[in-house]
């Protein structure tokens, strides 16, 4: 089962056609294993990415060396996905 | 549970247990609710499509799918809701009774059974197929790029490792060919709405090409209508227009096919949330989500119903 310990969602708000750029550039590097859960469409919309804990670092600094602001969507994906499981085991018990 | 009474649809619900619930709503509700297998997934799931009808043969048609994309869970949970609501409001509730006074009903709650599956044991995030089609490692469809309009332009990707990947060639997906068989079949379906998760949108074609569909304005008048019913309960907040103004270009979707199959009615959700939990919603959100989005839903039915093409 995969598991998304320490895997964070970042929401990036590309706000000029180069920030657009980079962070389309951002789907081809694989080797970082983003999930673009909203994929970049255009300057002004978001973009929410799902970043394995390996790539978080060096994905932050990137975007920060690049001057492209972004925020916390999720701090914690993991704990999303045990709340969910936590509430069907419970709904079986309770069945 | 013994009944659909005691069914809980505020918490999120495995492959089984929807089934479950299927065959629960048929049993209880023979006279207006059957369940028809359209074909089988890759992993040889049944592919169910539950029928509301008053009788009739071959009447026009009304086509609902929630949960093509495996992991937006909020609208497989929303599609058992409709699943009931429909039973609970067919002769209490005049627009759906009028509605079904002269169209059928057909309602695909799990689209996409076995990446639903997956998500549930081994990746919640999976959002494709489970097929295998090119000697690469990666697995899956997306069945969203597969149908036969655009397919293969930009706006998908042709690498089977990318979650846009849009297959080998159109219709590759069972789960998609199971659609367009029984859309060929059937003939005479007037409306179809495909809903996905998340970022609140009503859309309607095209994805593939910016050229507006020669019903544009007719469409956005409908979205309008539709968006204000759906925001009036909770107020929240949707935007709406053809696909590839409101959010991106992407070729091979599923209303685009059916737009061009000349079903004029045609549109795509895209439900909550607008990125505080994406498709991570909380349970708790399932059931208001379900009855924003139906007021949504008897606004294009009834205007389906109202202007017969």
């Amino acid at each position: 089962t995969e598991t998304f310990v320490g895997h964070q969602v970042l929401r990036i708000v590309p706000t000029n056609d180069e920030d657009l750029q980079k962070v389309q550039e951002l789907q081809d590097l694989e080797e970082l294993q983003l999930d673009f859960w909203l994929a970049p469409r255009g300057v002004g919309h978001p973009v929410d990415v799902r970043v394995p804990f390996p790539s978080l670092q060096p994905l932050k600094a990137h975007l920060e060396s690049n001057g492209i602001s972004y925020s916390i969507m999720i701090e914690d994906v993991q704990a999303l996905v045990d709340d969910e499981q936590m509430e069907m085991l419970r709904e079986r018990r309770w069945l | 549970p013994l009944s659909t009474n005691t069914f809980n649809y505020a918490t999120y619900h495995s492959l089984d247990e929807i089934y479950a619930f299927m065959d629960l709503l048929v049993a209880e509700n023979s006279h207006l609710v059957s369940k028809i297998e359209i074909g089988r997934s890759t992993e040889n799931r049944p592919i169910y499509v539950l029928k509301f009808s008053k009788g009739g043969t071959n009447r026009p048609a009304i086509w609902i799918d929630t949960g093509i994309h495996s992991r937006e869970w909020v609208t497989q949970a929303s599609g058992v809701w409709f699943a009931k609501k429909i039973v609970q409001d067919h002769e209490n509730d005049e627009g759906l009774a009028s509605v079904l006074d002269k169209m059928d009903i057909f309602l695909e709650i799990v689209t996409n059974p076995d990446g639903f599956a997956f998500t549930q044991t081994k990746n919640r995030m999976w959002r494709k197929t489970r097929s295998k089609h090119s000697n690469s490692i990666c697995v899956g469809v997306d069945p969203n790029r597969n149908w036969d309009a655009g397919f293969g332009g930009s706006g998908a990707s042709g690498n089977p490792c990318s979650e846009t990947y849009h297959g080998p060639y159109a219709n590759s997906e069972p789960e998609v060919k199971a659609i367009v068989d029984f859309v060929k079949s059937h003939g005479n379906i007037k409306a179809f709405i495909s809903i996905h998760s998340y970022s609140q949108l009503l859309l309607y074609p095209y994805g593939y090409t910016t050229t507006p569909v020669p019903d544009q304005k007719e469409l956005h008048e409908i979205s309008k209508k539709a968006v204000a019913a759906l925001s009036s309960l909770y107020g929240t907040k949707y935007k709406y227009g053809s696909i590839i103004t409101t959010i991106y270009k992407a070729s091979g979707g599923t209303i685009d096919w059916t737009y061009e199959q000349g079903i004029k009615y045609s549109f795509t959700f895209e439900l909550r949330d607008t990125g505080r939990y994406g498709f991570l919603l909380p349970a708790k959100e399932i059931v208001p989500t379900a009855q924003e989005t139906w007021l949504a839903l008897m606004v294009i039915m009834q205007y389906t119903v109202e202007h017969p093409y």
